[in-house]
């Protein structure tokens, strides 16, 4: 099974 | 102090739906631009976007910038006693303990009030880096939405793979797998059900299923959504309204096997 990503690996917290 | 009038109660109580069970509380950012929302799902994988801007409501005020931490499941149980035809009015002083909420009916002289009482929400803020999508697949929503559904009869994920030929939309479980192709389709007489497809390279990215299911609750809110991939980032799926405001979602990609 695919594993989920994080969306935080891509947006940054500002 | 703010005051903004929707025409239709309509419109904020099909977004609150379309995101309440993704997202449970959250600030509405009220500005001189209008309302806006940001909030991630608990297990950090999507991420809701609104804009509801000052256009989409007359009139609309708003002097200062005022963060309205609002549980969406009370503002649910509010709207749910607005007509949808009901004019709505969202008021809030500048530093308010409650957002107060006035319906009233354009056919008859009723008016009923309520007030929501705000919550205190420290809510991280992401930014959202400006991308030129390889792939915007622009389709009817309803289209979309039965896509979803069918899929995930069959299993958890669904591959998203655009190339010359059109979008295809795979996905494999332990029943067996699936598949859809669309192609570019223009119809003229009814433009929203056309698809159109804009590629500058071919993509192929893995998907939860059951997020673009959940996403998929906004439909009513648009008869087209827009949906734009680049390999490796997070896929945007976009509803838009009225008056250049929207309703977009950010769902980040599966890797690997």
């Amino acid at each position: 099974t695919p594993l989920q990503n994080d969306l935080g690996e891509f947006f940054t917290a500002i | 102090m703010l005051e903004a009038r929707l025409e239709q109660a309509n419109l904020l109580k099909k977004v609150v739906d379309a995101i309440k069970d993704l997202v449970q509380d959250c600030n509405f950012d009220c500005n001189d631009s209008g309302i806006a929302l940001q909030a991630m799902d608990n297990s950090h994988v999507a991420l809701v976007s609104m804009m509801l801007k000052s256009e989409s409501f007359s009139p609309f005020r708003c002097d200062r910038n005022i963060a309205l931490g609002i549980n969406l499941g009370s503002l649910t149980k509010v709207l749910r006693c607005a007509q949808n035809e009901d004019i709505l009015t969202l008021k809030a002083e500048d530093a308010p303990d409650v957002v107060n909420l006035v319906f009233e009916s354009a056919e008859t002289d009723r008016i009923s009030e309520y007030d929501i009482k705000l919550m205190d929400i420290d809510q991280e803020h992401l930014g959202i880096p400006e991308t030129e999508y390889a792939a915007t697949i622009t389709m009817p929503s309803a289209e979309f939405q039965r896509i979803c559904r069918d899929l995930s009869a069959l299993s958890e994920s669904v591959s998203i793979e655009c190339s010359k030929e059109g979008v295809k939309f795979n996905c494999q479980g332990d029943i067996g797998s699936g598949s859809i192709h669309l192609r570019s389709h223009t119809n003229v007489d009814k433009p929203e059900l056309n698809v159109e497809i804009d590629l500058t390279e071919p993509v192929s990215l893995t998907f939860s299923l059951k997020y673009l299911v959940n996403f998929c609750k906004a439909s009513g809110l648009s008869n087209q959504v827009k949906l734009c991939l680049s390999n490796e980032v997070p896929l945007l799926v976009e509803y838009a309204l009225s008056n250049n405001s929207y309703l977009r979602f950010y769902l980040a990609p599966k890797i690997g096997d």
